[in-house]
Protein backbone atom coordinates (compact mmCIF):
# COMPACT_ATOMS: atom_id res chain seq x y z
CA UNK A 1 0.00 0.00 0.00
CA UNK A 2 2.83 2.36 0.96
CA UNK A 3 4.57 1.53 -2.30
CA UNK A 4 1.47 2.43 -4.31
CA UNK A 5 1.06 5.72 -2.41
CA UNK A 6 4.68 6.74 -2.89
CA UNK A 7 4.37 5.89 -6.57
CA UNK A 8 1.20 7.97 -6.85
CA UNK A 9 3.01 11.02 -5.43
CA UNK A 10 5.94 10.57 -7.80
CA UNK A 11 3.56 10.14 -10.72
CA UNK A 12 1.82 13.44 -9.91
CA UNK A 13 5.19 15.19 -9.80
CA UNK A 14 6.22 13.52 -13.04
CA UNK A 15 3.01 14.65 -14.75
CA UNK A 16 3.82 18.27 -13.89
CA UNK A 17 7.35 17.79 -15.25
CA UNK A 18 6.07 16.41 -18.58
CA UNK A 19 3.57 19.30 -18.78
CA UNK A 20 6.40 21.82 -18.39
CA UNK A 21 8.40 20.02 -21.06
CA UNK A 22 5.36 19.88 -23.35
CA UNK A 23 5.66 16.12 -23.85
CA UNK A 24 2.67 13.80 -24.30
CA UNK A 25 3.18 10.46 -22.55
CA UNK A 26 1.47 7.25 -23.70
CA UNK A 27 1.62 4.08 -21.55
CA UNK A 28 1.13 0.94 -23.68
CA UNK A 29 0.22 -2.25 -21.84
CA UNK A 30 -0.80 -5.83 -22.56
CA UNK A 31 -0.25 -9.49 -21.84
CA UNK A 32 3.14 -10.89 -23.02
CA UNK A 33 3.26 -11.29 -26.78
CA UNK A 34 0.03 -9.47 -27.70
CA UNK A 35 2.00 -7.36 -30.18
CA UNK A 36 2.91 -4.12 -28.36
CA UNK A 37 6.35 -3.89 -29.97
CA UNK A 38 5.13 -4.77 -33.46
CA UNK A 39 2.31 -2.23 -33.17
CA UNK A 40 4.73 0.45 -31.96
CA UNK A 41 7.26 -0.21 -34.73
CA UNK A 42 4.55 0.28 -37.36
CA UNK A 43 3.15 3.29 -35.46
CA UNK A 44 6.54 5.01 -35.20
CA UNK A 45 7.17 4.52 -38.92
CA UNK A 46 3.94 6.39 -39.60
CA UNK A 47 4.01 9.26 -37.09
CA UNK A 48 7.69 10.21 -37.40
CA UNK A 49 9.20 12.63 -38.21
CA UNK A 50 6.02 14.75 -37.94
CA UNK A 51 5.70 13.80 -34.25
CA UNK A 52 9.14 13.70 -32.66
CA UNK A 53 8.98 10.51 -30.59
CA UNK A 54 11.10 8.80 -27.94
CA UNK A 55 10.41 5.34 -26.50
CA UNK A 56 11.09 3.72 -23.15
CA UNK A 57 10.55 -0.05 -23.18
CA UNK A 58 10.51 -2.18 -20.04
CA UNK A 59 11.26 -5.88 -19.82
CA UNK A 60 12.60 -8.14 -17.11
CA UNK A 61 15.45 -9.25 -19.43
CA UNK A 62 16.85 -8.70 -22.92
CA UNK A 63 17.08 -5.68 -25.20
CA UNK A 64 15.12 -7.45 -27.96
CA UNK A 65 12.31 -4.90 -27.97
CA UNK A 66 14.61 -1.86 -27.89
CA UNK A 67 16.58 -3.35 -30.80
CA UNK A 68 13.39 -3.74 -32.83
CA UNK A 69 12.09 -0.27 -31.94
CA UNK A 70 15.42 1.39 -32.71
CA UNK A 71 15.12 0.24 -36.34
CA UNK A 72 12.54 3.01 -36.76
CA UNK A 73 15.09 5.72 -36.00
CA UNK A 74 13.32 6.75 -32.80
CA UNK A 75 15.33 7.46 -29.66
CA UNK A 76 14.84 4.28 -27.57
CA UNK A 77 15.92 3.29 -24.07
CA UNK A 78 15.49 -0.24 -22.68
CA UNK A 79 14.83 -0.75 -18.96
CA UNK A 80 15.58 -4.22 -17.58
CA UNK A 81 14.03 -4.84 -14.18
CA UNK A 82 15.99 -8.03 -13.44
CA UNK A 83 18.68 -5.85 -11.93
CA UNK A 84 16.07 -4.66 -9.43
CA UNK A 85 14.80 -8.17 -8.71
CA UNK A 86 12.55 -8.66 -11.71
CA UNK A 87 9.72 -6.19 -11.13
CA UNK A 88 6.52 -7.06 -12.94
CA UNK A 89 5.72 -3.41 -13.78
CA UNK A 90 7.39 -0.08 -14.47
CA UNK A 91 7.17 2.59 -11.76
CA UNK A 92 7.17 6.40 -11.80
CA UNK A 93 10.63 6.88 -10.27
CA UNK A 94 12.17 4.64 -12.92
CA UNK A 95 10.41 6.43 -15.78
CA UNK A 96 11.48 9.78 -14.32
CA UNK A 97 15.19 8.97 -14.24
CA UNK A 98 15.07 7.30 -17.66
CA UNK A 99 13.05 10.06 -19.35
CA UNK A 100 15.53 12.69 -18.20
CA UNK A 101 18.19 11.00 -20.37
CA UNK A 102 16.31 12.20 -23.47
CA UNK A 103 16.52 15.78 -24.76
CA UNK A 104 12.89 16.42 -23.92
CA UNK A 105 13.02 19.90 -25.48
CA UNK A 106 13.14 18.10 -28.83
CA UNK A 107 10.46 15.49 -28.07
CA UNK A 108 6.69 15.75 -28.58
CA UNK A 109 5.66 12.21 -27.63
CA UNK A 110 7.14 9.72 -25.16
CA UNK A 111 5.81 6.20 -25.58
CA UNK A 112 6.35 3.71 -22.76
CA UNK A 113 6.02 0.03 -23.69
CA UNK A 114 5.30 -1.53 -20.31
CA UNK A 115 6.27 -5.02 -19.18
CA UNK A 116 4.03 -7.76 -20.58
CA UNK A 117 1.53 -8.25 -17.76
CA UNK A 118 -2.24 -7.68 -17.56
CA UNK A 119 -2.25 -7.12 -13.79
CA UNK A 120 0.51 -5.13 -12.10
CA UNK A 121 1.22 -2.32 -14.61
CA UNK A 122 -2.40 -1.11 -14.23
CA UNK A 123 -1.71 -0.31 -10.58
CA UNK A 124 1.28 1.97 -11.18
CA UNK A 125 0.84 5.39 -12.74
CA UNK A 126 3.97 6.63 -14.49
CA UNK A 127 3.00 10.25 -15.19
CA UNK A 128 1.23 9.34 -18.43
CA UNK A 129 -1.44 11.34 -20.26
CA UNK A 130 -3.07 8.25 -21.70
CA UNK A 131 -2.99 4.48 -21.55
CA UNK A 132 -3.59 2.05 -24.38
CA UNK A 133 -4.20 -1.65 -23.72
CA UNK A 134 -3.54 -4.21 -26.46
CA UNK A 135 -5.57 -7.43 -26.54
CA UNK A 136 -4.70 -10.14 -29.04
CA UNK A 137 -7.59 -12.00 -30.68
CA UNK A 138 -5.72 -15.20 -29.79
CA UNK A 139 -6.12 -14.56 -26.06
CA UNK A 140 -9.89 -15.04 -25.77
CA UNK A 141 -12.93 -12.75 -25.52
CA UNK A 142 -13.21 -12.82 -21.72
CA UNK A 143 -9.89 -11.17 -20.87
CA UNK A 144 -11.44 -7.70 -20.24
CA UNK A 145 -13.76 -9.29 -17.67
CA UNK A 146 -10.98 -11.34 -16.08
CA UNK A 147 -8.54 -8.41 -15.83
CA UNK A 148 -10.95 -5.49 -15.43
CA UNK A 149 -8.67 -2.89 -13.79
CA UNK A 150 -6.35 -2.88 -16.80
CA UNK A 151 -9.23 -2.20 -19.18
CA UNK A 152 -11.06 0.16 -16.84
CA UNK A 153 -8.08 2.51 -16.60
CA UNK A 154 -7.33 2.52 -20.34
CA UNK A 155 -8.11 5.43 -22.67
CA UNK A 156 -8.12 3.23 -25.76
CA UNK A 157 -7.90 -0.45 -26.64
CA UNK A 158 -6.32 -2.21 -29.59
CA UNK A 159 -7.60 -5.63 -30.74
CA UNK A 160 -4.54 -7.03 -32.52
CA UNK A 161 -3.78 -9.94 -34.86
CA UNK A 162 -7.07 -9.72 -36.77
CA UNK A 163 -5.26 -11.46 -39.65
CA UNK A 164 -5.69 -14.69 -37.66
CA UNK A 165 -9.49 -14.39 -37.33
CA UNK A 166 -10.27 -16.87 -40.15
CA UNK A 167 -8.47 -19.60 -38.17
CA UNK A 168 -9.92 -18.87 -34.74
CA UNK A 169 -13.24 -19.24 -32.96
CA UNK A 170 -12.92 -15.67 -31.71
CA UNK A 171 -15.97 -13.41 -31.59
CA UNK A 172 -14.66 -9.86 -32.11
CA UNK A 173 -17.98 -8.24 -31.25
CA UNK A 174 -18.15 -10.19 -27.98
CA UNK A 175 -14.62 -9.07 -27.11
CA UNK A 176 -15.48 -5.45 -27.88
CA UNK A 177 -18.69 -5.72 -25.82
CA UNK A 178 -16.66 -7.06 -22.90
CA UNK A 179 -14.34 -4.07 -23.17
CA UNK A 180 -17.36 -1.73 -23.30
CA UNK A 181 -18.85 -3.43 -20.24
CA UNK A 182 -15.76 -2.56 -18.21
CA UNK A 183 -15.09 0.82 -19.88
CA UNK A 184 -18.00 2.10 -22.02
CA UNK A 185 -16.45 5.14 -23.63
CA UNK A 186 -13.08 4.16 -25.03
CA UNK A 187 -12.37 3.65 -28.72
CA UNK A 188 -11.43 0.10 -29.76
CA UNK A 189 -9.14 -0.24 -32.79
CA UNK A 190 -9.09 -3.54 -34.71
CA UNK A 191 -5.69 -4.02 -36.31
CA UNK A 192 -3.12 -6.44 -37.55
CA UNK A 193 0.33 -5.14 -36.63
CA UNK A 194 2.25 -7.59 -38.84
CA UNK A 195 0.01 -7.03 -41.87
CA UNK A 196 -0.33 -3.32 -41.05
CA UNK A 197 -4.13 -3.34 -41.38
CA UNK A 198 -6.55 -1.01 -39.58
CA UNK A 199 -3.94 1.56 -38.52
CA UNK A 200 -5.58 4.76 -39.82
CA UNK A 201 -8.13 5.30 -36.99
CA UNK A 202 -5.52 4.38 -34.36
CA UNK A 203 -2.94 6.83 -35.75
CA UNK A 204 -5.65 9.48 -36.09
CA UNK A 205 -6.61 9.04 -32.42
CA UNK A 206 -3.00 9.13 -31.26
CA UNK A 207 -2.18 12.28 -33.23
CA UNK A 208 -5.33 14.02 -32.00
CA UNK A 209 -4.41 13.16 -28.40
CA UNK A 210 -0.82 14.39 -28.80
CA UNK A 211 -1.70 17.68 -30.51
CA UNK A 212 -4.44 18.45 -27.96
CA UNK A 213 -1.67 18.72 -25.36
CA UNK A 214 1.56 19.90 -27.00
CA UNK B 1 11.05 -10.04 0.78
CA UNK B 2 9.28 -10.89 4.05
CA UNK B 3 6.20 -11.90 2.08
CA UNK B 4 8.26 -14.29 -0.05
CA UNK B 5 9.94 -15.79 3.03
CA UNK B 6 6.62 -16.33 4.85
CA UNK B 7 5.23 -17.93 1.70
CA UNK B 8 8.25 -20.20 1.42
CA UNK B 9 7.70 -21.47 4.98
CA UNK B 10 4.01 -22.09 4.35
CA UNK B 11 4.83 -23.86 1.09
CA UNK B 12 7.22 -26.23 2.87
CA UNK B 13 4.52 -27.04 5.41
CA UNK B 14 1.97 -27.51 2.66
CA UNK B 15 4.29 -29.90 0.81
CA UNK B 16 4.49 -32.12 3.91
CA UNK B 17 0.69 -32.01 4.19
CA UNK B 18 0.21 -33.13 0.57
CA UNK B 19 2.80 -35.89 1.10
CA UNK B 20 0.82 -37.21 4.07
CA UNK B 21 -2.37 -37.10 2.04
CA UNK B 22 -0.65 -38.83 -0.90
CA UNK B 23 -1.69 -36.11 -3.37
CA UNK B 24 0.44 -35.00 -6.33
CA UNK B 25 0.21 -31.27 -6.93
CA UNK B 26 0.78 -29.67 -10.36
CA UNK B 27 1.07 -25.88 -10.73
CA UNK B 28 0.14 -24.75 -14.26
CA UNK B 29 1.25 -21.27 -15.30
CA UNK B 30 1.30 -19.04 -18.37
CA UNK B 31 0.57 -15.66 -19.84
CA UNK B 32 -3.16 -14.75 -20.04
CA UNK B 33 -4.92 -16.70 -22.78
CA UNK B 34 -2.15 -19.15 -23.68
CA UNK B 35 -4.64 -22.00 -23.29
CA UNK B 36 -4.21 -23.32 -19.72
CA UNK B 37 -7.92 -23.95 -19.23
CA UNK B 38 -8.44 -25.52 -22.65
CA UNK B 39 -5.41 -27.77 -22.11
CA UNK B 40 -6.65 -28.80 -18.66
CA UNK B 41 -10.19 -29.55 -19.87
CA UNK B 42 -8.81 -31.93 -22.51
CA UNK B 43 -6.30 -33.36 -20.01
CA UNK B 44 -8.95 -34.06 -17.38
CA UNK B 45 -11.15 -35.79 -19.93
CA UNK B 46 -8.27 -38.16 -20.62
CA UNK B 47 -6.85 -38.90 -17.17
CA UNK B 48 -10.11 -39.28 -15.26
CA UNK B 49 -11.45 -41.44 -13.72
CA UNK B 50 -8.18 -43.43 -13.63
CA UNK B 51 -6.48 -40.53 -11.80
CA UNK B 52 -8.89 -38.96 -9.34
CA UNK B 53 -8.35 -35.25 -9.92
CA UNK B 54 -9.39 -32.00 -8.24
CA UNK B 55 -8.68 -28.51 -9.61
CA UNK B 56 -8.12 -25.12 -8.03
CA UNK B 57 -8.23 -22.26 -10.54
CA UNK B 58 -7.16 -18.72 -9.69
CA UNK B 59 -8.31 -15.55 -11.45
CA UNK B 60 -8.71 -11.95 -10.39
CA UNK B 61 -12.39 -12.05 -11.42
CA UNK B 62 -15.06 -14.36 -12.88
CA UNK B 63 -15.76 -18.07 -12.52
CA UNK B 64 -15.45 -18.62 -16.28
CA UNK B 65 -12.56 -21.06 -15.95
CA UNK B 66 -14.12 -23.06 -13.11
CA UNK B 67 -17.34 -23.34 -15.14
CA UNK B 68 -15.40 -24.72 -18.11
CA UNK B 69 -13.34 -27.10 -15.96
CA UNK B 70 -16.40 -28.38 -14.10
CA UNK B 71 -17.81 -29.69 -17.37
CA UNK B 72 -15.27 -32.52 -17.10
CA UNK B 73 -16.84 -33.81 -13.87
CA UNK B 74 -13.73 -32.96 -11.83
CA UNK B 75 -14.09 -31.32 -8.43
CA UNK B 76 -13.25 -27.65 -9.12
CA UNK B 77 -12.88 -24.62 -6.87
CA UNK B 78 -12.46 -21.07 -8.21
CA UNK B 79 -10.37 -18.54 -6.27
CA UNK B 80 -10.97 -14.87 -7.10
CA UNK B 81 -8.23 -12.58 -5.82
CA UNK B 82 -10.16 -9.35 -6.40
CA UNK B 83 -11.62 -9.75 -2.91
CA UNK B 84 -8.01 -9.57 -1.61
CA UNK B 85 -7.14 -6.57 -3.76
CA UNK B 86 -6.47 -8.33 -7.05
CA UNK B 87 -3.30 -10.34 -6.37
CA UNK B 88 -1.33 -11.23 -9.49
CA UNK B 89 -0.43 -14.70 -8.21
CA UNK B 90 -1.71 -17.51 -5.97
CA UNK B 91 0.02 -18.00 -2.61
CA UNK B 92 0.58 -21.03 -0.36
CA UNK B 93 -1.78 -19.98 2.44
CA UNK B 94 -4.62 -19.56 -0.06
CA UNK B 95 -3.98 -22.95 -1.68
CA UNK B 96 -3.82 -24.54 1.78
CA UNK B 97 -7.23 -23.30 2.92
CA UNK B 98 -8.82 -24.05 -0.46
CA UNK B 99 -7.31 -27.54 -0.81
CA UNK B 100 -8.64 -28.54 2.59
CA UNK B 101 -12.19 -28.12 1.24
CA UNK B 102 -11.65 -31.20 -0.94
CA UNK B 103 -11.85 -34.75 0.41
CA UNK B 104 -8.14 -35.30 -0.17
CA UNK B 105 -8.39 -38.94 0.91
CA UNK B 106 -10.18 -39.52 -2.42
CA UNK B 107 -7.86 -37.42 -4.60
CA UNK B 108 -4.66 -38.51 -6.37
CA UNK B 109 -3.89 -35.32 -8.28
CA UNK B 110 -4.53 -31.66 -7.47
CA UNK B 111 -4.05 -29.33 -10.43
CA UNK B 112 -3.72 -25.61 -9.77
CA UNK B 113 -4.37 -23.31 -12.74
CA UNK B 114 -2.53 -20.18 -11.68
CA UNK B 115 -3.45 -16.61 -12.61
CA UNK B 116 -2.45 -15.63 -16.16
CA UNK B 117 0.89 -13.92 -15.57
CA UNK B 118 4.43 -14.83 -16.69
CA UNK B 119 6.13 -13.01 -13.78
CA UNK B 120 4.67 -13.14 -10.28
CA UNK B 121 3.41 -16.74 -10.01
CA UNK B 122 6.97 -18.02 -10.56
CA UNK B 123 8.05 -16.37 -7.31
CA UNK B 124 5.45 -18.05 -5.08
CA UNK B 125 5.70 -21.76 -4.28
CA UNK B 126 2.34 -23.30 -3.40
CA UNK B 127 3.45 -26.71 -2.13
CA UNK B 128 3.52 -28.21 -5.62
CA UNK B 129 5.45 -31.29 -6.77
CA UNK B 130 5.83 -29.96 -10.31
CA UNK B 131 5.26 -26.89 -12.43
CA UNK B 132 4.22 -26.76 -16.07
CA UNK B 133 4.48 -23.55 -18.09
CA UNK B 134 2.35 -23.08 -21.20
CA UNK B 135 3.65 -20.90 -24.05
CA UNK B 136 1.40 -20.14 -27.01
CA UNK B 137 3.02 -20.10 -30.46
CA UNK B 138 1.25 -16.78 -30.99
CA UNK B 139 3.28 -15.09 -28.23
CA UNK B 140 6.70 -15.11 -29.92
CA UNK B 141 9.86 -17.23 -29.66
CA UNK B 142 11.71 -14.93 -27.24
CA UNK B 143 9.33 -15.20 -24.27
CA UNK B 144 11.52 -17.80 -22.41
CA UNK B 145 14.45 -15.36 -22.59
CA UNK B 146 12.32 -12.37 -21.57
CA UNK B 147 10.70 -14.15 -18.61
CA UNK B 148 13.46 -16.59 -17.61
CA UNK B 149 12.50 -17.30 -13.98
CA UNK B 150 9.15 -18.75 -15.03
CA UNK B 151 10.83 -21.15 -17.46
CA UNK B 152 13.82 -21.88 -15.23
CA UNK B 153 11.60 -23.14 -12.39
CA UNK B 154 9.35 -25.27 -14.62
CA UNK B 155 9.50 -29.08 -14.78
CA UNK B 156 7.87 -29.20 -18.21
CA UNK B 157 6.76 -26.80 -20.91
CA UNK B 158 3.84 -26.94 -23.31
CA UNK B 159 3.97 -25.14 -26.69
CA UNK B 160 0.27 -24.64 -27.45
CA UNK B 161 -1.85 -23.65 -30.47
CA UNK B 162 0.33 -25.46 -33.01
CA UNK B 163 -2.76 -25.54 -35.26
CA UNK B 164 -2.02 -21.88 -36.02
CA UNK B 165 1.56 -22.48 -37.22
CA UNK B 166 0.69 -22.36 -40.94
CA UNK B 167 -0.49 -18.74 -40.49
CA UNK B 168 2.37 -17.47 -38.32
CA UNK B 169 6.03 -16.62 -38.75
CA UNK B 170 6.80 -18.63 -35.62
CA UNK B 171 9.92 -20.79 -35.46
CA UNK B 172 9.06 -23.70 -33.14
CA UNK B 173 12.64 -24.96 -32.99
CA UNK B 174 13.89 -21.50 -32.01
CA UNK B 175 11.27 -21.32 -29.25
CA UNK B 176 12.25 -24.76 -27.98
CA UNK B 177 15.94 -23.80 -28.08
CA UNK B 178 15.18 -20.69 -26.04
CA UNK B 179 13.43 -22.85 -23.45
CA UNK B 180 16.42 -25.23 -23.42
CA UNK B 181 18.80 -22.28 -22.98
CA UNK B 182 17.02 -21.29 -19.77
CA UNK B 183 16.22 -24.84 -18.60
CA UNK B 184 18.12 -27.55 -20.53
CA UNK B 185 16.50 -30.70 -19.13
CA UNK B 186 12.75 -30.25 -19.24
CA UNK B 187 10.47 -31.95 -21.77
CA UNK B 188 8.68 -29.64 -24.20
CA UNK B 189 5.29 -30.84 -25.50
CA UNK B 190 3.95 -29.38 -28.76
CA UNK B 191 0.15 -29.46 -28.72
CA UNK B 192 -3.04 -27.92 -29.92
CA UNK B 193 -5.53 -27.85 -27.05
CA UNK B 194 -8.54 -26.97 -29.20
CA UNK B 195 -7.74 -29.57 -31.89
CA UNK B 196 -6.53 -32.03 -29.23
CA UNK B 197 -3.29 -32.80 -31.07
CA UNK B 198 -0.02 -33.92 -29.49
CA UNK B 199 -1.51 -34.91 -26.12
CA UNK B 200 -0.09 -38.44 -25.77
CA UNK B 201 3.46 -37.57 -24.60
CA UNK B 202 2.09 -34.87 -22.25
CA UNK B 203 -0.43 -37.24 -20.66
CA UNK B 204 2.25 -39.93 -20.45
CA UNK B 205 4.61 -37.54 -18.61
CA UNK B 206 1.87 -36.37 -16.26
CA UNK B 207 0.78 -39.90 -15.36
CA UNK B 208 4.38 -41.00 -14.82
CA UNK B 209 4.94 -38.03 -12.48
CA UNK B 210 1.76 -38.70 -10.50
CA UNK B 211 2.33 -42.45 -10.07
CA UNK B 212 5.95 -41.93 -9.04
CA UNK B 213 4.62 -40.15 -5.93
CA UNK B 214 1.24 -41.58 -4.99
N1 LIG C 1 -0.27 -13.04 -36.83
C1 LIG C 1 0.11 -11.93 -36.19
N2 LIG C 1 1.17 -12.00 -35.35
C2 LIG C 1 1.54 -10.86 -34.72
C3 LIG C 1 0.86 -9.63 -34.90
N3 LIG C 1 1.47 -8.69 -34.11
C4 LIG C 1 2.48 -9.31 -33.49
N4 LIG C 1 2.54 -10.63 -33.86
C5 LIG C 1 3.50 -11.64 -33.42
O1 LIG C 1 3.30 -11.87 -32.04
C6 LIG C 1 4.55 -12.13 -31.40
C7 LIG C 1 4.75 -11.16 -30.26
O2 LIG C 1 4.80 -9.84 -30.79
P1 LIG C 1 5.51 -8.66 -29.98
O3 LIG C 1 5.38 -7.41 -30.78
O4 LIG C 1 6.89 -9.06 -29.59
O5 LIG C 1 4.58 -8.64 -28.67
P2 LIG C 1 4.80 -7.79 -27.33
O6 LIG C 1 3.46 -7.48 -26.79
O7 LIG C 1 5.68 -6.61 -27.59
O8 LIG C 1 5.56 -8.83 -26.38
P3 LIG C 1 6.28 -8.50 -24.96
O9 LIG C 1 6.89 -7.13 -25.06
O10 LIG C 1 7.32 -9.56 -24.81
O11 LIG C 1 5.21 -8.59 -23.91
C8 LIG C 1 5.63 -12.01 -32.48
O12 LIG C 1 5.89 -13.32 -32.96
C9 LIG C 1 4.95 -11.18 -33.55
O13 LIG C 1 5.44 -11.41 -34.84
C10 LIG C 1 -0.25 -9.59 -35.80
O14 LIG C 1 -0.91 -8.57 -36.04
N5 LIG C 1 -0.57 -10.77 -36.40
N1 LIG D 1 -6.29 -21.88 -32.18
C1 LIG D 1 -6.18 -22.31 -30.91
N2 LIG D 1 -6.78 -21.58 -29.94
C2 LIG D 1 -6.68 -22.04 -28.68
C3 LIG D 1 -5.96 -23.22 -28.34
N3 LIG D 1 -6.03 -23.40 -27.00
C4 LIG D 1 -6.77 -22.39 -26.51
N4 LIG D 1 -7.17 -21.56 -27.52
C5 LIG D 1 -8.00 -20.36 -27.42
O1 LIG D 1 -7.27 -19.38 -26.71
C6 LIG D 1 -8.16 -18.60 -25.90
C7 LIG D 1 -7.70 -18.65 -24.47
O2 LIG D 1 -7.78 -20.00 -24.01
P1 LIG D 1 -7.88 -20.32 -22.46
O3 LIG D 1 -7.92 -21.80 -22.31
O4 LIG D 1 -9.02 -19.57 -21.84
O5 LIG D 1 -6.50 -19.70 -21.94
P2 LIG D 1 -6.00 -19.53 -20.43
O6 LIG D 1 -4.52 -19.64 -20.46
O7 LIG D 1 -6.72 -20.47 -19.54
O8 LIG D 1 -6.43 -18.02 -20.08
P3 LIG D 1 -6.44 -17.32 -18.62
O9 LIG D 1 -6.81 -18.38 -17.61
O10 LIG D 1 -7.46 -16.25 -18.70
O11 LIG D 1 -5.06 -16.78 -18.39
C8 LIG D 1 -9.55 -19.17 -26.11
O12 LIG D 1 -10.20 -18.40 -27.10
C9 LIG D 1 -9.27 -20.58 -26.62
O13 LIG D 1 -10.28 -21.11 -27.45
C10 LIG D 1 -5.32 -23.96 -29.41
O14 LIG D 1 -4.68 -25.00 -29.24
N5 LIG D 1 -5.48 -23.45 -30.65
MG1 LIG E 1 7.40 -6.06 -26.66
MG1 LIG F 1 -7.77 -20.09 -17.84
Amino acid sequence: KRVLEANENESERLKKFFKEKNVFVLNVMSSPGSGKTETLVKTLNRIMPKIRTAVIVGDICTTNDADRLQSTGADVTQINTDKFGGDCHLAAHLIESTAKEFDLERIDLLIVENIGNLVCPAEFDIGEDARTVVLSVTEGEDKPLKYPLMFRLAHSAILNKIDLLPYLEFDVDEAENNIKEVNPNIPVFRISATKEQGFDPWIEWLEKMVFSKI
